[in-house]
Formats: C-alpha cells, structure tokens, sequence
C-alpha cells in the first residue's frame, strides 16, 4: 500500500489548542 | 484541560470477568451502513470474548513508542503484533507526539496521567473491565492491578445509560455551549469508541465521516451502542485519527488528505486497541511454560495453573515433611521418597536422606540431625535392635566383646569337660549294665542250687537240707 503521509487536516480536539491551561 | 485526582476513588464502573466460553471463537466483526438523521454513516462493530486474553492496549511501532513520542499508522502497529482487528486508541499532542492520559500495555504501566479525570477503559489482571473516572492511586493499584489501560474523552454510557452531558461537567470546566468542548460532542466526524456488553464481551465501534461533513455526534454513537447492549463505553480519539484495520490492512475510509489530496491518508497516530489471538496470562507464563494457542504448556511436572504460577506435588503435599519444588518434593531432614513420607535408611540423615550417618562401627545416627547418640525413636524393631548394640558408648562394648570371647572359650572348655565326664559316665553304666546282667543270667538260667534261709526261717529238717529244689513246689522258694 503506497498510502504516503496523511496532512493531518480533519482535526477533532476536546480541548482548544492555544489553551493550555493547568489543570484544574 | 481537567481536574487531577491523585488519591481517593472516583466514580467509575466495574464488570467482573465473564466464565471463560470453551473453544470461543475469534472477534466478531460486523460491517454497517446505518442512518443517523437521514445522513448514511458506514462502520464496524466488532465483538472479543475473553478480552483479558485476547485484547492489548499497544503502543506505536511497538513497545517504548510513548516513551520516544513515537506515531506510527494503526497498520504498522497492528501488522507488527499480530493484530487480526485493530483500531487508533488514545489522544495524542500532533506537534509533539505524546501519549495523553494513562497508558497500559500488556501489564506494563507505560504512563500515568496524575489522576486526570478524563474517561478511562481499562483490564485489570483478574480480567474486570473498568469504566469510567479513576483517580492517580486507583490507576497504580498494585493489588489487582491494570493489564491494559487507555483514556478518552467522554463516558458516553455508563451502565445502560447515556452519560454524556455528566462527562461534560467532569471533564471540562467551560460551561458556554459553544467552547471547543460542546462542538466536539455535537459535530459530526469520524469517530471511535471501546466497551462491553452485558456478556462481557469487549466491543469496538468505528463510524467512517469527516468533521462537520459526514458521520456522528457523540450523542448518536451512544445510542446507536445502547441498541446494540453496550453497557459501558468511552469516546476514543476521531476525526482523521479514525481508523480501522483488519488483518493488517486498511479497512476504513480516513478523512485526511494525503498530499495529493485527490486521495485520503490515514493517519500516523499514537496507542492502538488490538484484538488477537489469546494470549497467555502473563505472555510469558511466568518463565515456566511455553504459549500456544493462548494456552500455557507448563514445564516439567510440577507447575500448574493457566499462568504456570502453582507448584502442585499431589493431594499429599509432600506428607507436610518438604517443600514442593519444580523438581519435586525436597525433603526435610530425615524424611526421603517422592512424598517424603519414608524415613531415611539405617546410616542416612538430613534433608531426603543425603547424608551418611558418621558413628564408630557404622552404628546408624538420628535421621533428623546425625547425632549418634541417638534417642530412641518408636520405630521398627529391627532399628530397636540395631541401636542396642550402638547404644553402650564403645569402651562399653570392648569389655563386652572381650567377656564374650572370654565366655566363649571358657564355654567351649565347660562344653567339652561336660561331654568327656558324659562319655565316661555312660561306658561305666553300660559296663555296669552289662556286668549284671552277665551276673544274673548265671543266677536264672540251667541248674541252680539255692541256699535255703534257714538262718532266717530257723533249723532245717536233715531230709529238707538234702532236697534238690523242684519247679513244681514253688512254695519251698
């Protein structure tokens, strides 16, 4: 299967990535 | 993004092993294409008897793909162990490459998440699948501890019930509807999930979309789960980290683009959930047995157990007089045989009888100790009799044996005196004998003149002394 590198482009986060906030 | 708990225990849910089925079969993997509010969403719902056995949290590439922040396609990591269905497991930080949450693979605790309290999907070593909230301590319990270990985001049943919008109060502190956390429960995606069913069974479900285009809301996989009698189930990672793999090979639709995005890619992610063959409990029976078919071939005799983990020497025990070893009974000291249940030979002492008893005139010792002053023990007469012997000390039994030299020649002297007095007492009564009886056949036979007792009868008559006597007149006798 030559099915090369994914883009990494459909992104599905729980949490905001700019937010990394210490938890709680 | 959540509270930690680091002791204490949390709400979670605990489903004890089912009996295991004789002669189960492999994973059932079921392929759907279902209706979710008129949109056709494809998928697979796959069913694992015995997932103490037969199911691995598994690292990417392979064990230490944490540890080096590793990812690697659910193909690699599957293709690498022997997977015949594997899908992506836990979250992951793309730029970085760690592992999120808590990690347990095959019995290795690989990382803890500090009692984080995301939703957990774990086996512990006596097979119970454990679902939901766990603080730092439950997660290193060391009693009963994880076998297999992974976090997601979201309990989406927990017991027979939906529990999404509780997992929102536990696992995030927004409370506006439209923070990244409600999107990520009501957007349509690819998503992926791991559970049980009322039987024990543990399920995978994997629900081909792209985000905000094609596939589910958390809400619509949890129910679609209740139909099919999942009890308890968490959210796993999604979107473009969806990805299901059968027998090693692609068998899903990923939503990322490759670079020419003409075509779709999966994904290099990071922990996989991995279904195959049964495993041995623990892989390595414990050193004292060989895996086959799930199964532990236990070396030598004496080790039992499916993990090879019991000495068994029989019903007996070694009569409570050894210690059961892989090679048998080892008697305590004085005690030999298989089942430590002989005494140890005349002239062996110690542990099984090894040791030679060392007393003077091989005189046998104390089985137990050696000690040659032995203590009469109540055995068999024929060790009574031979510690009778051995048991004067030997100046004792020199005298001894001189007396019975002595007693024997003085014996012999007195036997041979005896016999000479009695030979010669006997050819002197025969001679006698033999005399008398010569003495009184001249008396008894032929003629015979006898004297009359006129002595004592008074004065004969003259006619009386010359009468020869006469058989017919007894009465002159």
């Amino acid at each position: 299967f030559g099915w090369g590198a994914s883009l990494d482009d459909d992104l599905l986060l729980p949490y905001s990535r700019e937010r990394a906030r210490s938890a709680r | 993004d959540c509270a930690r708990v680091r002791v204490g225990s949390r709400e979670h849910e605990s489903w004890p092993p089912s009996p295991a089925t004789p002669g189960a079969r492999g994973p059932a993997v079921r392929t759907f294409v279902s209706h979710f509010a008129g949109r056709a969403v494809s998928g697979h719902l796959t069913r694992v008897s015995e997932p103490l056995r037969t199911f691995s949290v598994l690292e990417p590439g392979g064990p230490g793909g944490c540890a080096s922040r590793r990812r690697a396609t659910v193909e690699e990591t599957a293709r690498a162990a022997g997977c015949s269905v594997a899908q992506n497991g836990g979250f992951f930080r793309m730029d970085t490459g760690e592992c999120l949450g808590n990690v347990v693979s095959d019995g290795r605790p690989v990382s803890s998440a500090g009692g984080i309290q995301n939703a957990q999907f774990g086996i512990r070593r006596d097979g119970t699948l454990v679902t939901g909230y766990l603080s730092e301590e439950e997660v290193l319990d060391t009693e009963n501890p994880f076998v297999q270990l992974l976090s997601g985001v979201v309990w989406l049943i927990r017991n027979g019930s939906i529990y999404i919008n509780e997992s929102q109060a536990a696992e995030c502190d927004e409370t506006q509807e439209t923070g990244p956390f409600s999107k990520f429960v009501n957007v349509i995606s690819a998503r992926t999930a791991v559970g049980h069913d009322r039987k024990g069974q543990l399920v995978l479900f994997h629900a081909d979309g792209q985000t905000e285009q094609r596939g589910i809301n958390l809400q619509e996989m949890a129910e679609f789960l209740l139909k099919q009698d999942v009890v308890n189930a968490i959210n796993l990672d999604g979107g473009g980290s969806a990805t299901f793999v059968l027998n090693g090979t692609l068998a899903s639709y990923p939503s990322d683009h490759c670079k020419d995005n003409m075509w779709r890619c999966p994904r290099s992610v990071s922990t996989v959930v991995c279904v195959h063959k049964p495993h041995c409990q623990p892989p390595d029976c414990n050193g004292h047995g060989t895996c086959v078919e799930g199964r532990c071939q236990c070396m030598g005799h004496f080790w039992r157990g499916t993990g090879c983990d019991r000495l068994d020497c029989g019903p007996s025990n070694c009569s409570q007089q050894g210690l059961c070893t892989e090679t048998g009974c080892r008697c305590e000291a004085g005690w030999t045989g298989s089942n430590c249940s002989e005494e140890c030979p005349l002239g062996w002492h110690g542990p099984g009888c090894q040791s030679p008893c060392e007393c003077e005139h091989q005189c046998p010792c104390d089985p137990q100790t050696g000690n040659c002053n032995l203590t009469l023990v109540p055995t068999l007469s024929s060790i009574l009799s031979q510690v009778k012997q051995c048991v004067q000390p030997p100046q004792v039994t020199l005298k001894t044996a001189e007396l019975s030299l002595l007693t024997g020649t003085t014996w012999l002297a007195l036997t041979l005196v005896l016999v000479f007095l009695l030979l010669i007492s006997t050819v002197a009564n025969v001679s006698l004998l033999l005399s008398c009886r010569a003495e009184r056949s001249r008396h008894l036979d032929g003629s015979y003149v006898y004297h009359p007792l006129q002595e004592m009868n008074g004065e004969l008559s003259a006619a009386e002394k010359e009468q020869p006597g006469d058989a017919h007149n007894p009465f002159k006798d």
